[in-house]
């Protein structure tokens, strides 16, 4: 494995989006995963509807929240095409789902898979280099409050509340971390981004943790 | 805009931040250690920012094996 890796380097990453007053990190998480590995596959990155996510994922509860492997699994057993974010574009509150015939044109899932990575911090970083961004659930409870730099404390791992977009790591200074994509603006955080401590499962970071094949 | 008694809430709020960044700040820190302190959620209520924000389910999964999946 390489001492570090970014996806942010790679070009298959869209900029950091705001949630805004809505409960919709799951849909983003799921959206953007799905977006970097249309990109991996060699398509022109594209930003796909969260919003479509959002109204459509029928087991979910749209702003209200939602779960990440059932988005995934509704995908995945629908075959919806997920269209441009142009065409259905965001807009923070759940809505009534707009339904496209299969000609048009949309990206579709064709597969993916649910892990939990407790304790195999190498082996999600393989998983992370070798498959592209991970979708995983964190414990972001104090994160209310975080300005930036590692965060090394003040997360259990046992309450994952937040979806966010696993994107790289950094093992070469003296504390390695993840580099970590969220949904609340480039004011939040990194300009956006957080920097988890690798080790301990800080933030419950791998528990579990989704990736995504196309 | 606000009226007075939801800016005195708002404020109350602001103030809690402020003590949760003060705690939050006080764990020995190594280098390039997290920093906490006043941002875009420090006037909402630790249950507003629960509500709004961490809604996603924690799911199960099962334990990453290391084999590849076929198909």
């Amino acid at each position: 494995l390489p001492a570090k890796f970014d996806w942010r380097d790679e070009g298959v990453l869209a900029p950091v989006q705001n949630q805004q007053a809505c409960g919709s990190c799951w849909a983003f998480s799921v959206v953007e995963a799905i977006q970097a590995a249309h990109a991996r596959a060699g398509s022109p990155l594209e930003q796909l509807s969260v919003q479509q996510v959002l109204d459509c994922s029928f087991r979910n509860q749209g702003c209200s929240g939602g779960s990440t492997v059932w988005a995934l699994s509704w995908l995945n057993q629908t075959r919806v095409k997920l269209v441009p974010q142009s065409e259905y574009p965001y807009k923070a509150k759940t809505g009534i789902c707009h339904f496209f015939s299969q000609s048009h044109g949309g990206v579709a899932l064709k597969d993916f898979a649910a892990h939990d990575f407790s304790g195999q911090e190498e082996a999600m970083m393989g998983q992370l280099v070798s498959c592209g961004p991970l979708a995983v659930t964190v414990d972001a409870i104090s994160w209310q409050d975080y300005l930036g730099g590692i965060i090394q404390h003040h997360c259990s791992s046992q309450h994952a509340n937040h979806a966010i977009l696993l994107i790289g790591y950094d093992t070469t200074g003296d504390i390695p971390y993840w580099i970590l994509q969220n949904t609340w603006g480039t004011k939040w955080g990194n300009e956006g981004y957080a920097y988890v401590k690798i080790g301990g499962n800080i933030c419950g970071k791998y528990d579990p943790c989704w990736f995504i094949y196309m | 805009e606000l009226n007075t008694e939801e800016f005195n809430r708002r404020h109350l709020y602001f103030q809690d931040a402020i003590k949760r960044a003060a705690y939050l700040n006080s764990f020995p820190a190594a280098p390039h250690s997290a920093k906490y302190g006043i941002n875009q959620f420090s006037d909402l209520s630790l249950n507003e920012f629960r509500d709004l924000y961490l809604r996603a389910s924690a799911d199960k999964a099962p334990p990453y094996s290391g084999e590849k999946r076929e198909g």
